[in-house]
C-alpha cells in the first residue's frame, strides 16, 4: 500500500525531513514489528524504516493518467445516481449532470511551463520548458542574484491542461535534481502552490518539501488530490544554503 | 555570488 509520510517520519532520517514524501509498505518489515507500527520503503530513497502510525496517512490506488474522476469533495458517483434517479429518471441525463462533476488525472503529455519567476539563461540547457524533459543535460535556474545565500522565493508556473482555464487532478509531485557536489544550487526546500488563472491567486497546499541529496526521481504526496489549471512550484532554499 | 540561484532538472506530476 501506498503512505504518505508526515512529519512526525522525520527523526528516523538525519538526511533531511521525511514530510510529504510517498512511500510503500514492507510486507517482511510489518511481519517482524510490533501491530501498530509499519515497516514501509521511501519511494525517494529506496531507504527502509518503520514509522509509528501517526508518522503516516494511506493514500488510495494510483490513478491513471487521463482517468475522469469525481472531484474530490463530492459524494461517491452511486450515492449521486441513487439521488438523482428518482427525481430526472432519465440516466443519460444523470450522465450528463455527472460529466460537469468529473475531471480527468493529469497527463504530463499535455502539462506545459507558462513561465518562471526569472532564468539564469534562456537557451537550450536552461530554461523552465526544459523540466519537463526527460533530458537530464538540461535544467531551469532562476536568475544570478535571484536567491541570495540560497534563500529566495524563486517559481516555475505549469499550466495543467492545453485549454486556459481547463482543471486536472493530481496528488503527486516528482522532481530530479542533480546530486552533490554537482548540485549545490539544488533545489532543497520548495512548497506547492494552485491557481485557476495564470494570474492567480495562488493558493498554497501543503507544507514544505524536503529534497534529498540523490539524483533520483523523488516523489511527495500532497494531503488530498488537488483540482486545479494551474501549478506553481516555489522554491525557497537551495543545497548549499543547507 | 555562486550560490545566489536555485533550480532543478525536472518536475512531474500523477
Amino acid at each position: 500500500a501506498l503512505v504518505r509520510l508526515r512529519g512526525a517520519a522525520s527523526a528516523h532520517n538525519a538526511q533531511g525531513r521525511l514530510e510529504g514524501h510517498t512511500a510503500e509498505t514492507v510486507a517482511g518489515a510489518l511481519d517482524r514489528t510490533p501491530s501498530e507500527r509499519v515497516g514501509v520503503r521511501v519511494v525517494s530513497t529506496d531507504a527502509t524504516m518503520v514509522v509509528e502510525p501517526h508518522a503516516f496517512d494511506m493514500l488510495g490506488a494510483r490513478v491513471p493518467p487521463g482517468e475522469m474522476r469525481l472531484l474530490h469533495r463530492c459524494a461517491s458517483e452511486r450515492f449521486v445516481r441513487r439521488v438523482f434517479l428518482p427525481l430526472v429518471h432519465h440516466v443519460e441525463l444523470i450522465d450528463h449532470i455527472l460529466s460537469f462533476l468529473k475531471l480527468p488525472q493529469v497527463t504530463m503529455s499535455e502539462v506545459t511551463a507558462v513561465k518562471a519567476s526569472s532564468s539564469a539563461a534562456n537557451d537550450r540547457q536552461c530554461s523552465a520548458a526544459n523540466t519537463l524533459s526527460a533530458d537530464d543535460g538540461t535544467w531551469w535556474l532562476s536568475a544570478p542574484d535571484s536567491c541570495p545565500n540560497g534563500v529566495g522565493a524563486e517559481w516555475v508556473l505549469y499550466r495543467l491542461r492545453p485549454a486556459v482555464g481547463a482543471r486536472a487532478r493530481f496528488q503527486y509531485v516528482q522532481m530530479k535534481i542533480p546530486k552533490l557536489p554537482y548540485g549545490p544550487l539544488s533545489v532543497r526546500v520548495f512548497h506547492v502552490e494552485v491557481a485557476d488563472d495564470e494570474s492567480g491567486p495562488f493558493v498554497r497546499v501543503g507544507p514544505d518539501l524536503t529534497t534529498f541529496n540523490t539524483d533520483r526521481m523523488q516523489e511527495w504526496a500532497l494531503p488530498t488530490p488537488v483540482e486545479c489549471a494551474c501549478v506553481r512550484l516555489v522554491l525557497t532554499k537551495n543545497a548549499a544554503a543547507c | 555570488s555562486e550560490a545566489s540561484c536555485i533550480g532543478f532538472l525536472r518536475v512531474g506530476f500523477a
